[in-house]
């Protein structure tokens, strides 16, 4: 899966998420790529999220949604990854996943639980693509 | 501007500067320069310069929602992982299916498609049901319907020589692993019925014993019990994901 968040040169965000979904998944199951707030969510005015991983558990929780809403909140973006990550886990202590989090001013972090997640950046202070590493 | 102004502007800066660089060394978050940013999971690099070449022309740069179906579309020609666009991922019919979705942060307006069959470009086509109607998610082949009639090539089968061959090896592993539970066989392929938790313990007791000897009493005496039957043979990895 590939979910992205991008925000323009107006300040303006747009996610995005695309996927095939799971191998030998039974016919006719769809996962959390196109459920809103689930894979990615994103409001210009608090900032983004994207989602990977065991998309039957995530749905269940739209983390991308809960990241988006505990920033406009107030919360940091490492701590609300953090936190959607926690809150699955605490129910589902073998789920595996990750979300990255982006706010608006272009702070971004990110969390993850069960496998060691990677997440790529592009600002214009880089001279390419930046890959960072997120350990559970 | 006077002199008191300029040391004001002057000092504004520095205490930015020395901002940035405290949130900098706190741990994995990080401080951006100015925008645009493209931020996308996975190592996906073609994906996001694909979306950074649109959303940083000289031009104006293109819009945020633009950005994004340009670095979608780049993995799913290239087929990130294996995890994006088609070819990938079989279901237990060997059939690969799109999902996906596209959000404007600046109307709250959502496109998305899923299990869409026969059609390659998934993001472009939930953009699509996004400009092009009221609805937030199409699914199947009315959704293969829909982006086709909106113009996107189809209807094309979106299997590979790779996912026909993966989807072989599982067949042949007696489709093992699987996302069924509490369902008798448990260990081979269906059609797959379903039974009560404890008829499905006695089938996989059986089918366990008949294998393997004894070997399955440590399984059985431990907290595997609790856990709905097959539940245990999910798998997800690096390139088994949503």
């Amino acid at each position: 899966t590939i979910s992205m968040a991008v925000i323009d040169k107006m300040g303006h965000i747009a996610v995005g998420t695309s996927t095939n979904g799971g191998t030998f998944k039974i016919p006719g199951r769809v996962g959390d790529g196109p459920i809103p707030g689930s894979s990615s969510y994103g409001d210009d005015e608090v900032g983004a999220c994207g989602a990977s991983g065991d998309g039957d558990i995530m749905m269940r929780f739209l983390p991308c949604y809960q990241v988006v809403e505990s920033m406009r909140r107030g919360m940091e973006p490492q701590d609300a990854a953090r936190d959607a990550i926690s809150r699955i886990a605490r129910k589902y202590p073998d789920f595996v996943g990750a979300i990255f989090a982006v706010n608006r001013k272009g702070v971004h972090a990110g969390a993850c639980h069960g496998w060691t997640f990677q997440y790529s950046v592009r600002n214009s202070s880089m001279h390419d693509v930046e890959v960072i590493t997120i350990y559970p | 501007m006077g002199r008191s102004s300029v040391r004001l502007l002057v000092g504004l800066l520095l205490l930015r500067s020395d901002w940035c660089l405290a949130v900098n060394s706190g741990g994995p978050a990080e401080v951006s320069g100015a925008f645009p940013l493209v931020v996308s999971t996975w190592p996906f690099r073609e994906a996001v310069r694909a979306a950074w070449e649109v959303v940083s022309a000289s031009d104006g740069g293109g819009s945020a929602v633009d950005a994004v179906v340009a670095g979608c579309s780049a993995c799913e020609v290239l087929r990130c992982d294996g995890t994006v666009g088609p070819g990938g991922s079989p279901d237990e019919n060997g059939e690969t299916t799109l999902d996906a979705l596209i959000m404007n942060g600046a109307t709250m307006e959502i496109g998305a498609v899923a299990a869409m069959r026969y059609v390659k470009d998934g993001i472009k086509a939930a953009k699509l049901v996004m400009d092009h109607s009221l609805h937030t998610l199409l699914v199947g082949e009315k959704a293969t319907d829909f982006a086709i009639s909106m113009g996107l090539p189809g209807p094309i089968n979106l299997s590979s020589p790779e996912s026909l061959e993966k989807w072989r090896n599982w067949r042949q592993n007696h489709c093992q692993p699987n996302f069924w539970k509490n369902v008798a066989p448990a260990g081979s392929c269906g059609p797959y019925r379903p039974i009560s938790v404890a008829q499905a313990l006695d089938s996989v007791k059986r089918e366990v014993e008949g294998s393997q000897g004894g070997a399955c009493q440590e399984w059985f005496q431990s907290d595997n019990l609790l856990e709905p039957i097959n539940s245990h043979f999910k798998f997800i990895d690096r390139h088994n994901h949503d």
